[in-house]
């Protein structure tokens, strides 16, 4: 059987266009165009691996604001950011996550690490950053994941919580998509 | 939320999505993003899937389990993701979007959002776009 022609394809969400009315298409897209280079690199010559790719391709989203990843995350009703991450590989159907991670600059590659030195597919808040410390994974100020973006972006949610709203009204009046 | 499917040159497919979630949400939520079968599946007999859109419907409807499903049914990477999407529209009046990858590296991307981000890489050439049609 012929090998297959090394293939990346990436994504930067469904919903990332529809900031609180202020949209940065350029940026978005050469974002995506940055994360899938470098993605790329590593599906090319003798050490092509489609797990590497998809990690650093991810890692490169998570790393730009403008995406809601990483540094640039949607907030939480407490202001907070938690974000989640899964890698899987298809060889051995092997799976690992995190969730409500506050403080891991990429989710992602934490996730990579649950996969590979843990039994588990997924470990959760408290529990993932006590791993990342045991692997040496560097924990950030979660204040630094949190851009100004996304607090005018809770500002308006809560506003129009606040004003009686429902969902489908906020989604109409701002065009904001409530999607992950 | 971002995500990424690819096939390397030994035939082994990979795939991953990460997040933030949604503005507003409750702390502690978790939507489909890290849970397999939902943000993401992959398997070297078939490929790869990754996913966006509305956790909660995502979840409801296993979409990357069901896109991968139907790829090991015999529908191309892009035929399955449009029937992936359309089902959990059609069940759940939910939207969204995903990419796919077979193991021969034939790649499918779909939306039935308004726009959503993508690229591809084959071959050294990139492409990529934001609106439906791009």
């Amino acid at each position: 059987m012929m090998a297959p022609s090394p293939t990346l394809v990436i994504h930067g969400g469904a919903g990332a266009l529809s900031h609180t009315g202020y949209v940065d298409v350029d940026g978005l897209k050469s974002g995506i165009q940055q994360a899938a280079r470098l993605g790329y690199r590593h599906l090319v010559g003798q050490t092509s691996s489609a797990i590497d790719a998809v990690e650093a391709a991810v890692c490169s989203l998570e790393d730009n604001p403008l995406f809601n990843a990483g540094r640039g995350s949607e907030l939480t009703l407490g202001g907070t950011v938690e974000m989640d991450a899964i890698i899987m590989e298809g060889r051995d159907l092997r799976a690992g996550g995190v969730t409500c991670v506050r403080n891991i600059q990429n989710p992602v590659s934490l996730a990579r690490l649950v996969m590979e030195k843990t039994e588990h597919v997924l470990l959760a808040g408290e529990g993932a950053n006590k791993f990342a410390r045991e692997v040496g994974v560097v924990e950030m100020p979660p204040e630094e994941f949190i851009t100004e973006p996304r607090r005018k972006q809770l500002e308006n949610y809560l506003e129009f919580q606040r004003a009686g709203k429902q969902i489908h009204d906020k989604d109409r009046e701002l065009g904001i998509d409530d999607h992950d | 939320t971002v995500g990424a499917v690819a096939v390397d040159a030994h035939g082994n497919v990979a795939a991953a999505t990460s997040t933030g979630g949604i503005t507003g949400q409750m702390i502690g939520r978790v939507g489909d993003s890290p849970l397999i079968g939902n943000g993401v599946y992959c398997d070297n007999a078939v490929g790869a899937a990754s996913t966006t859109g509305r956790g909660e419907e995502i979840a409801k409807v296993t979409l990357a389990r069901n896109l991968v499903f139907h790829m090991e049914q015999g529908l191309s990477p892009q035929d399955a993701v449009e029937k992936a999407l359309n089902f959990m529209q059609e069940r759940r009046g939910a939207p969204g979007g995903a990419i796919a990858v077979s193991k021969n590296g034939d790649f499918g991307y779909y939306f039935n959002t308004k726009a959503m981000i993508w690229a591809s890489v084959q071959n050294g050439q990139l492409h990529y776009g934001v609106y439906p049609g791009e």
